[in-house]
């Protein structure tokens, strides 16, 4: 966050969320594990009083004062109810039974959302800037669901519950757990009475990536944020005996390695495991590896630990090789002795080189901070991704937003790696995950929330969606870096966010709660599973109305076709929330070579007024494709002021 | 578990409620001690949901599935932070 608002082009944030108005009295809700709340970031010099109406409490521990929060905090919970009735009592010398974050991701993803403007931020000298939140202006309430044995979600639920009647306005959840029918769901009952209530609820896709059908967080009246990098990274080249260079990352700072060659050691070649080449605990034998650079391969034991593991064995350095699991992804990391992490190919070779040669030798240069890295974004290979598979109906992730190497705040408890023997003690740190990006959404949704009090959930997301980007400036798509190609809507939903175009979306497309009941419906769920979500017995299902999927008002498009070919039809509404103007429609798609027809019925939308509304249907038409098969493309509303864009994802069943 | 009983979300029908009771906290706790004596309510859910949650064995959530008002009942399931 010393970098994501001027990625995202909000350094005009202001302009989004008035400054003084009660319009900035926007409420973001987290449940994670816990604030630190003495960290800058929710300094509230400048904040008026807290927003009338807040139900919401600073909970009281044995490490947590009720006047740890203010008027930027204005909330701090914990629930564990659920967990202590499942695991025993916490152990309170491990973990604070209190608000307080004794993890760290928790403090990062609400700082992320609504952290404060705070100078001089850096972790270990990396990433320094001013670090801030997407939403500075937003109060920011935690709510602690998340324990060292896990987040249970009877407590999950419960805290979803109170945050709602303390009155938020958005809440992040940054956690999930694979997928399931949406009535079985917590997260999912939950965020739809939320949704109901007019709260945007944002959800990170998961970290199963970059294989197909891995997010979760998937109902649709959930947004769900993927991952991508920004255009900063942290790199330290590693200079080989035999002359080659190869550049990895990371994030260490301390005594460096000398600038004469040190001798390279294969962790595989140090250890009498089977499993040796992971630097596991004890695996390495201290003779072979004292005074060397080890090289590790990724996998299996957390990546920083590798290094305290090489460092216990008396090893000068390592070098932290991706498998194929990983690619070509780098991940920086604060490790605890000079270390690189490399991607697969320079792993590969480096490893054929350290057991080739037994007089290998190696250097690690730490090139600090670099930024204007191109291209960026690109898609994190750990992103979870589409198709969703409890209803393959709903296009998922619905975009993706920053969330590799994010800087911002951290808890007092712990290191920047997050490891128990790890003694630093950081004001910031440098993490990723979908758990980042996830925030960042959130607070963008608050800055939209601000300037538009009016729009629903569903428009919020619209708005975000169909103004996101899924190419360069130079027209070539976003890329993966699973696969280095261009990502596909599997991958990225819309694209990513683009919040200075979101403020001002020309046309939503909106959901109300009839419209989602209408989905379960199409879905052939029963009147008590419906009742699970609604609360109602009373929305039932017509036995005299046709319900279909593909009529969702959905700002995206799933279109699954028989393997003999056919033709799909979906409809939408949009509304018009600019200018009266006159749109447009483009679309296209394709299966590889193979075109898909898209028309669109009408073809032009005219209106005459904020609030008007106007339908159109789509109709694909694909030939015979093998069961499997994916097309993709793009459907765009255009007018002399906006461009309104869907992402169509094809499938062929 | 510590035992053989696991916590399971309990979803009623907020409007089923005999006219025994006056309030769904009473409703819930009857409803579960009608298949568990041991059991407790460890969260009731009002806003957002309406149900309960209790530490229960596999039995007693089978038979509370069949209790009047009773919508569904989920095990709990473990979340991890992404």
């Amino acid at each position: 966050t010393t970098r994501t608002p001027e990625f995202l082009g909000l350094d005009g944030t202001d302009a989004l969320l008035p400054q003084s108005s009660t319009g900035s009295d926007v409420i973001i809700g987290v449940l994670d594990t816990g604030v630190w709340p003495e960290r800058p970031s929710y300094d509230d010099t400048g904040f008026g009083p807290v927003p009338a109406g807040w139900k919401g409490e600073c909970e009281k521990g044995n490490d947590f004062k009720s006047s740890a929060c203010n008027k930027k905090l204005i909330g701090a919970r914990f629930f564990l109810t659920g967990y202590e009735a499942a695991k025993g009592p916490v152990d309170t010398s491990k973990e604070s039974r209190s608000p307080r974050d004794n993890d760290g991701h928790g403090t990062h993803t609400s700082s992320t959302a609504a952290g404060g403007a705070v100078q001089g931020a850096d972790l270990l000298g990396y990433a320094a800037g001013t670090a801030k939140g997407m939403a500075p202006r937003a109060r920011v309430a935690t709510y602690k669901v998340c324990w060292v044995g896990g987040c249970f979600s009877s407590d999950i639920l419960k805290a979803m519950e109170v945050a709602v009647t303390d009155g938020v306005d958005v809440l992040s959840l940054s956690l999930g757990g694979g997928t399931a029918d949406y009535y079985r769901d917590s997260i999912a009952v939950g965020a739809f009475s939320a949704m109901e209530k007019g709260i945007f609820v944002s959800c990170s896709a998961g970290n199963a990536g970059p294989g197909a059908a891995t997010l979760s967080n998937g109902a649709p009246w959930i947004t769900t944020v993927g991952a991508g990098t920004i255009d900063r990274d942290f790199p330290a080249y590693v200079t080989l005996g035999n002359g080659k260079n190869y550049t990895g990352v990371s994030l260490y700072s301390g005594k460096p390695l000398p600038t004469t060659p040190v001798p390279l050691i294969y962790a595989g070649n140090a250890s009498n495991s089977s499993m040796g080449q992971l630097c596991m605990s004890g695996s390495l034998i201290p003779e072979k590896v004292a005074g060397k650079i080890v090289l590790c391969d990724r996998g299996t034991n957390a990546r920083v630990q590798k290094g305290f593991i090489v460092k216990d064995a008396g090893g000068a350095g390592m070098i932290l090789a991706n498998t194929a699991a990983n690619g070509e992804e780098l991940v920086a990391d604060a490790h605890i002795l000079p270390g690189s992490g490399v991607g697969e190919k320079a792993g590969n070779a480096i490893r054929d080189y350290a057991m080739s040669d037994p007089k290998a030798t190696a250097t690690i240069v730490f090139a600090g901070t670099k930024v204007g890295i191109q291209p960026s974004p690109v898609v994190a290979a750990f992103s979870s991704r589409g198709p969703n598979t409890v209803t393959p109906s709903v296009l998922k992730p619905d975009i993706i937003a920053p969330g590799v190497n994010i800087l911002a705040a951290w808890s007092g408890s712990v290191g920047p790696s997050g490891i128990a023997g790890d003694s630093r003690r950081v004001g910031f740190n440098i993490i990723s995950g979908t758990s980042m990006s996830c925030p960042h959404v959130s607070g963008l949704a608050a800055l939209l929330r601000a300037a538009h009090p009016e729009w629903s959930p569903a428009a919020i997301r619209s708005a975000l969606m169909t103004t996101a980007y899924n190419e360069y400036p130079n027209g070539n798509g976003i890329l993966d870096v699973a696969t280095g190609r261009p990502a596909t809507p599997l991958d990225v939903g819309a694209g990513h966010v683009d919040p200075g175009k979101a403020v001002d979306p020309g046309l939503v497309y909106d959901i109300t709660t009839a419209d989602y009941v209408d989905f379960l419906c199409a879905l052939n769920y029963g009147p008590m599973q419906i009742a699970t979500l609604t609360k109602r017995s009373s929305d039932g299902c017509a036995a005299n109305r046709t319900y279909a999927e593909s009529a969702l008002n959905y700002p995206s498009f799933a279109v699954t076709f028989p393997a003999g070919g056919g033709t799909v039809k979906h409809t939408r509404t949009v509304t018009n929330v600019g200018q009266p103007g006159t749109y447009k429609v483009a679309a296209s798609a394709a299966a590889g070579s193979t075109p898909v027809a898209v028309s669109v019925e009408p073809s032009t939308l005219s209106f005459s007024k904020a609030g008007e509304k106007q339908s159109y249907t789509v109709s694909f038409t694909a030939p015979a494709k093998p069961s499997g098969t994916n097309g993709f493309g793009r459907l765009v509303w255009s007018s002399d002021h906006h461009l309104v864009a869907s992402p169509i994802a094809a499938t062929w069943n | 578990g510590r035992d053989d009983r696991q916590t399971y979300i309990v979803h009623m029908s907020h409007s089923a409620m005999p006219n025994d009771f006056v309030e769904h906290g009473e409703w819930y706790a009857a409803s579960l001690q009608a298949v568990s004596e041991a059991a407790t309510v460890l969260y009731t859910y009002d806003t957002l949901v309406h149900g309960y949650s209790a530490r229960l064995t596999r039995a007693e959530a089978e038979a509370l599935k069949s209790q009047p008002g009773v919508l569904i009942v989920n095990p709990e399931v473990r979340y991890e932070l992404h």
